[in-house]
Parts: structure tokens; sequence; C-alpha cells
């Protein structure tokens, strides 16, 4: 069963050409994955980010002054929630 | 087991299992409306069902609805389940309801990619594609709304089989594609598609593989901004209309380009909701708003290809 313990979703708010753009290096074959797709300054994009590459991926983001929230802080926490609630539906 | 459909649990989410015999209980309650086809089945050989609400006549025109594409995206296919008993209970009560089905057959299908979905609640929560296997490659599957022959392998798709949207190797290899592009051709008379994704909150028209605009834009605009009026009056849930291009981004080899340029007009694709921080995780507890609102937005659509014969 894949975990998800310690990944993110990040929101990330291009404000500019430029940040979509930069944001563009973030491309999906980079092992991040999109939730939302299409860069664009009207509609944020959520990304799921692996524990691995957290760091690396908000550095980015800040090293290029592009905005971002944290929308989801631990995936597998939420997960878990869903199973359990699941678990006692079925029940 | 669910015994009966009254006392189905929709405010829940449910295994395929689970999903599959409610739609059994769901036809045993509703014999002279509701029958259950196997349209084929899936690459892992898994049966694909689609409800048919049909009060008879020999291949009427027809509105298709599919969800859960996209394996994911949980809320698509339990509004399905909460749609499909809304609208078998509705017949015969709500006049629209029944004028609609007194006229036009509509084929529903609640899980169109069951080993993805299979593979969410066994393997991987965050699965989004099909189960093929991609010789040379160690990863497996493809997005199965890249795979449709429109615009096949351009922008918006990938090459890379280890990509979430990887087109696969040629147009409609995926046998969950196939099966589905194999009934609406031999059918011949759909006058709608809609396919349900999440999350988003946007109702969207053809195309995604290219900027231009359709021929009908201006009418499936319209159409689309008259359906989220009605989906939006009941929990003020923001919904944007537009096309795929140019709402969100060029996307290639997607289901309803290829229904519109084989002539079925009225093609759309929900993103339901995530309103809040959930994204695909929304809570169970936000099923039955999303389909109770989902549910006024497509029945304003079918409404209006009822009235609007072509």
């Amino acid at each position: 069963k894949e975990l998800f313990n310690g990944d993110q979703v990040l929101r990330i708010h291009a404000e500019s050409e430029d940040h979509i753009h930069i944001l563009k290096e973030l491309d999906e074959d980079s092992g991040l994955d999109f939730w939302t797709h299409g860069f664009s300054t009207e509609r944020p994009v959520d990304v799921r980010v692996p524990h691995a590459s957290l760091y690396a991926v908000k550095d980015f983001l800040k090293e290029n002054n592009i905005p971002f929230t944290v929308m989801i802080n631990n995936v597998q926490d939420l997960l878990d929630e869903q199973k359990a609630e699941m678990v006692s539906n079925a029940e | 087991t669910e015994r009966n459909a009254k006392i189905f649990d929709f405010a829940a989410y449910h295994d395929l299992d689970t999903i599959y015999s409610f739609m059994d209980t769901l036809v045993a309650s509703h014999p002279n409306l509701i029958s259950k086809i196997n349209i084929g089945n899936s690459y892992e050989n898994r049966p694909m069902y689609a409800l048919k609400f049909s009060t008879g006549g020999e291949n009427r025109p027809a509105i298709w609805i599919d969800a859960g594409i996209h394996a994911r995206e949980w809320v698509t296919q339990a509004s399905a389940v909460w749609i499909a008993n809304k609208m078998a209970s509705d017949y015969g009560v709500d006049p629209s309801v029944t004028s609609l089905l007194g006229q036009m057959d509509v084929y529903l299908m609640i899980v169109t990619n069951p080993d993805g979905y299979s593979f969410t609640h066994t393997d991987n929560r965050m699965w989004r594609k099909t189960r093929s296997v991609n010789p040379g490659s160690s990863c497996r599957g493809t997005d199965p709304n890249r795979n449709w022959d429109a615009g096949f392998g351009g922008p918006g798709a990938s090459k890379n089989p280890c990509s979430d949207s990887y087109h696969g190797p040629y147009a409609h290899s995926e046998v969950e594609v196939k099966n589905v592009v194999d009934l609406i051709k031999g059918h011949g008379n759909f006058k709608s598609f809609i396919s349900i994704h999440s999350y988003s909150q946007l109702l969207m028209y053809p195309y995604g593989y290219t900027c231009t605009n359709i021929p009908d834009q201006s009418e499936l605009h319209a159409v689309g901004t008259a359906a989220i009026k009605e989906l939006m009056s009941l929990y003020n849930t923001k919904y944007q209309v537009g096309s795929i291009c140019k709402i969100i981004y060029q996307a290639s080899g997607g289901s309803i380009d290829w229904t519109y340029n084989i002539g079925i007009k009225y093609s759309f694709a929900f993103e339901l909701r995530d309103t809040g921080l959930y994204g695909f995780l929304l809570p169970a507890n936000q099923i039955i708003p999303t389909a109770e609102e989902t549910w006024l937005g497509l029945k304003n659509i079918m409404e209006y290809v009822r009235d609007h014969p072509y």
C-alpha cells in the first residue's frame, strides 16, 4: 500500500507571467503530483509534493518569490481519517 | 450488503463491489425503468457497467453521463450513485424528469475506470490512470482522458508512461476507452455526452486540444451558464464556464472533444467541488451536497437537450 507520510499539498498562486514561466519548470515529469492543472494568474494550482522533495520545492518557490500556502499538511493523516470513516460507515 | 436502495448510505464512500451491488439493487427496485448494461471488461477483466434509464422505444435519442474516469476523484463516483437513485425516484414524480425519460434514454456510468478505482482502495489512493502495463516501462497506466482520438498526442498530454497524463501508445489503446467509444458509435443516436471529474468547480465544453472556438461555442456557453446558475442556487458553490483550453489549459485526447467531433453537440465536462482545502480527499459529509447541486446543473442541461432536438 502506497503511503504518503509527510507529503504536503501546496496551493501555488502565480502572480505574473514570469511566475507562470518559472513554474513550467516544475513540469509533470518531475515526480510532482499536480492535483489541478493550468498555471494562470486567475486560479491557483495545487500540487502534492512528496516529503523527500518538500524542502527543495519550497526553496524553489521562495527563491522565485512565488506565493504558496500549505493546503494539506500531511496527506497520510487525511487518508487515515478517510479510511477510518469508511470502516465505521461500513460497520 | 446493502439490502435495498432506501437504506444505502449515500453519504459514504464505497468500494467497487458495494457500488456494483447497489446497481443491482437499484435495477431490482425499478425493473421497468433501469437496466444494467455490460459494455465490456476492463484491462484487469472487471465488468464495466452503465445503467440505462429507458421507458421504451427503439434506439431513442440518448444522453451519456460518466463519472470516475480518473480513479481518485471519489466524489464523482459517489455523486453518480446518488444521482442514479435520484433520477430513478424522481421518475413519475418530477414532471421534468418524467418528460425527459418519456422521450430520451439516459446512460449513466458510475465507475468508468474500475481497475483504477479498485486500486485506489487497495494500494494507492492517489491513483488516476488505468492499470494497463506499458511495455518497456516499470510504470503502469494511461490517463484515460488523454487517450481519445481528438488531437491525440498533442499538448497537455505526456509521452512518458510514468506521467499521470500519459496519453498511451495510440488513440483508444485503453480498453476502458474503447468500450465507451464502441457503445457510442454502435448506438449512433447520442445527443449529449457529459463527463464528470473533480475538482475545481468548472463546467467546460470543447475544445481542450486547441483554443480555437467550436462552431457551437456561444450556444454551449449559454447552456453551461444556465446550468451553473441552477447548480449555484442550492449552496452557492461558485462555478465557472468555458472551454477546456481557455479555462484550464490545452489538454489533448479528451473524451468530450472526441464526442463533439463525431457530432454529439451537447458535450460537457464537470469539475465538481472542493471549495475548501481537501482536493481529492473531500470528506464524505460533502458527498450529498455535492451530488444535489450537481444534479440541478445536470438536469438543466438534460432539459435543454430534450427541448432542442437536432
